[in-house]
């Protein structure tokens, strides 16, 4: 779990600056869109992902995440680490703890108040999900990365293709279900109710893909003209990317 | 040629 928090902070820095940890009694979470409006991450951590876990109010923890990161540094990956704050914070104490060796180092970081639009999300019908191992499609964007910036996603009765067609010439991969008993995490499931024709900047999805190493495998809810769900499950939670399409106008 | 939207189009603020 502990590791968890360190690969979501170094990802969250990658892709925004400043951002509203929203504690509540169920978790944390955190929504944050980048600067274009393009892409939007939404994060939770449930409350069972703590081994120990109490909100008795609401708190809203406006962090610098460059900060977070320095300080995050500073304590080994074995550590536990705790976050602290009062009932309306202006400063958060994360502590470290190496049971072992019986340290304890504080550290306290100063809050901002950040202003920030919250964005409704309410549930859709998707005409397609497609789930498949993070890594596999991690490649998939990487490898067409290099040919164009934009990556087309065709799904058709059971066929996805992904293709991708720039200056140099064009690449598409086409995956197809596929079910591994031994190891379900290795399987890919396409559910359609439509056929789908999207295209997305191939920037974000390189952004997205920063979130393989949390989960190992990645679900894709795609629908027609609207953004599409990248989604992460964690073991107590998720980590959720909203994609606006590309499209003629 | 393809035209990037943004999420605001979709979304509503709170």
């Amino acid at each position: 779990m502990l590791e968890a928090k360190f690969d979501e902070a170094s990802l969250f820095k990658k892709v925004i600056q400043l951002c509203n940890f929203n504690c509540t009694e169920h978790g944390i979470t955190v929504q944050a869109v980048d600067d274009s409006r393009v892409l939007l991450v939404s994060l939770l951590v449930g409350e069972d992902a703590f081994s120990s876990y109490r909100c008795d109010r609401n708190i809203t923890l406006g962090v610098d995440l460059a900060s977070l990161a320095k300080v995050l540094k500073c304590g080994n990956n074995s550590d536990s680490l705790t976050l602290i704050a009062e009932d309306t914070p202006d400063s958060v104490l994360v502590v470290f703890e190496d049971t072992e060796k019986d340290r304890i180092s504080e550290y306290s970081l100063k809050l901002m108040d950040i202003e920030s639009d919250f964005l409704n999300i309410d549930d859709m019908d998707y005409d397609s999900v497609i789930t498949q191992p993070a890594t596999d499609f991690q490649k998939i964007c990487r490898d067409l990365s290099q040919l164009s910036d934009s990556l087309n996603v065709l799904v058709t009765k059971d066929t996805v293709k992904f293709v991708a067609t720039g200056d140099i010439g064009s690449g598409s991969v086409i995956v197809k279900p596929f079910t591994d008993l031994d190891k379900s995490e290795n399987s890919v499931r396409v559910e359609l109710n439509k056929a789908v024709n999207l295209t997305f900047g191939l920037k974000y999805l390189l952004d997205i893909i920063k979130g393989t190493s949390l989960s190992q495998s990645i679900t894709i809810k795609l629908a027609d003209k609207t953004p599409a769900l990248f989604e992460f499950k964690l073991s107590s939670g998720y980590l959720r990317f909203y994609l606006a399409p590309k499209f003629d106008e | 040629k393809l035209k990037q939207t943004s999420l605001m189009s979709f979304f509503s603020k709170s």
